[in-house]
């Protein structure tokens, strides 16, 4: 463990509870992509199938557990208990366009293969354009609630920092695994102009919008 | 090239 990665994921945890949080005190998913929730929960459950058979760490095996209840009871709000306040009219992006060629190169392009590695190297892959729903909704409304404009910073920053972790952990440890790597490069870059946004705007007190 | 049996990080 180094610091990178342990400021990573506690700004992905930071994400999470935050989403978790606005959508529980405001009792509304207005503005929330379902589909990226729905991502990232099929991303948790594909990668932590190890969870009760590759013991890491205590530390590993309760963020594993938070992340997966977290995210589960995130797509429970929003598709029960607040399905009412859900904009399935924007939450319109084709994820099956995602899941396919995703499933797809899992089994082409693999370190093993294997059902628990094919499904981690599905779940990285996936994780890396699961945010594009939610990226493509805002795009459609042209605006973000500046606490959902507060989530994706802190959930592209989570990723950013684990390619500086994994920089670390290439020149301390000689560890590198290209198949994360790559995908984490394509995540963060998918931020890049949302970061762009939110640091001219959301940090000088303005509204996000999209130029029209 | 050194690919961990298994994945430690998150």
């Amino acid at each position: 463990m180094n610091v990178f990665r342990l400021v990573g994921d506690l700004s992905h945890l930071l994400a999470i509870i935050i989403l978790l949080l606005k959508i529980w005190k405001t009792r509304s998913c207005a503005g929330v992509s379902g589909k990226s929730q729905i991502l990232f929960s099929l991303v948790f459950i594909t990668r932590y199938l190890d969870l009760f058979t590759n013991f890491i760490s205590v530390y590993n095996s309760v963020m594993k557990i938070i992340y997966l209840v977290t995210s589960l009871g995130t797509v429970y709000l929003m598709y029960f208990k607040f399905k009412a306040t859900y904009d399935s009219n924007h939450d319109t992006f084709r994820i099956e366009f995602l899941v396919v060629p995703v499933g797809g190169l899992s089994f082409l392009v693999n370190h093993d293969f294997t059902p628990l590695e094919i499904l981690w190297t599905f779940s990285i892959y996936l994780e890396s354009v699961a945010i594009l729903p939610q990226l493509f909704m805002i795009s459609k409304t042209g605006e973000a609630e500046t606490i959902t404009s507060h989530y994706l910073f802190a959930l592209g920053s989570y990723r950013a920092l684990y390619i500086v972790n994994w920089v670390y952990r290439y020149y301390t440890e000689g560890f590198f695994d290209l198949i994360a790597i790559v995908a984490g490069c394509v995540q963060t870059i998918l931020y890049c102009d949302f970061f762009y946004l939110y640091i001219t705007k959301v940090l000088k007190g303005k509204q996000l919008k999209l130029p029209a | 090239y050194k690919h961990l049996e298994m994945h430690d990080e998150l």
